[in-house]
């Protein structure tokens, strides 16, 4: 058999090192686990690339431990704003959405580009008017609500500061590292 | 953010990747996941990428796209360009992040320049590995 596989990024978390638990340890691998396997069922089943790292991506985006889809970050005015994308290798067509509100899934967005348009980048409400058109799953806002993003967001939102997935604590400059 | 980067029997790549972007972002802030040769880069005649982390510097430094490139005009390997890219030129613009990639051997990259990682990765006939690197 030819070979195959697959990679996985939980991005970088919102936890900085010295906050880890067991216990939180213990369910962000078993997400990662989870879409680690889901993607590499399809591709030891002969399937396709693009299906496996969409549906990988589409169970991390169903995790609320990861900053995409349900679980996302807050934005200034207090809401859930996603941007996704996706590449095929073989024929270089991509699909990208940007900008888009209560949609379950991105990165389904971002395929179903590729498949029914001409396009490769939508954002806004016309990006959402396309996922009504093509029968992208949408949620309300209290889907995508964390109890964690929400405190993260608390500590800044009456500031101008912004801040990743990963936060370096300022004063003992832990987070930062080369691997 | 998240990501994913497969190389199927058939010989073909993908990426894909997906973000809720920055806590307090304001204005329609995007960084680089939407951004196609920033974030996200596939060619099945060199690798495919998914990039996380400080996205104004990804796109600035056309990342996933530019691993892709030294492959194919520089004939680095994928752990080469990887570490270029990700050690030596998003340092410099004083990037944050990492990202993953796969090339058409099946051989995986992981390379980061800040902390908690999430990763997973697994090869046919291998064990999977999963890991956070704090």
């Amino acid at each position: 058999m030819n070979k195959f596989s697959i990679a996985i990024h939980g991005g970088a978390g919102t936890i900085t090192p010295s906050s880890m638990t067991p216990d939180k340890e213990k369910a962000y691998k078993k997400a990662l686990t989870d879409a680690l396997s889901a993607g590499y069922t399809i591709l030891a089943g002969g399937g396709d690339a693009l299906d496996a790292v969409q549906q990988a991506v589409q169970l991390l985006e169903d995790c609320p431990l990861f900053n995409a889809g349900k679980g996302s970050v807050f934005t200034k005015e207090g809401k859930h704003e996603m941007d996704a994308s996706i590449m095929c290798g073989k024929t270089l067509e991509a699909g990208a959405v940007a900008g888009v509100y209560n949609i379950k899934n991105p990165v389904k967005l971002a395929r179903a580009i590729i498949t029914h348009s001409d396009h490769v980048f939508l954002s806004g409400h016309g990006a959402e008017e396309f996922a009504r058109k093509h029968r992208i799953a949408f949620e309300p806002e209290e889907y995508f609500f964390d109890a964690l993003r929400y405190d993260q967001w608390r500590e800044v939102r009456d500031s101008d500061r912004f801040m990743l997935d990963h936060t370096v604590e300022p004063e003992t400059g832990e987070g930062k590292k080369f691997g | 953010t998240v990501g994913a980067v497969a190389l199927d029997v058939k010989g073909n790549l993908a990426a894909a990747t997906s973000t809720g972007g920055m806590t307090n972002k304001n204005f329609n802030r995007i960084g680089d996941t939407p951004v196609i040769g920033a974030g996200t880069y596939a060619n099945n005649a060199t690798c495919a990428v998914s990039c996380t982390g400080h996205g104004e510097y990804f796109i600035r430094a056309v990342v996933a796209y530019d691993v892709s490139c030294l492959m194919e005009y520089k004939g680095y390997s994928l752990q080469q360009a990887c570490e270029h890219v990700v050690s030596d030129k998003l340092v410099k613009f004083g990037g944050e992040g990492g990202l993953i990639a796969i090339d058409t051997t099946g051989a995986v990259a992981l390379p980061f320049n800040s902390a908690g990682m999430y990763r997973g990765y697994r090869k046919n006939n291998e064990e999977a590995v999963v890991a956070i690197y704090k």
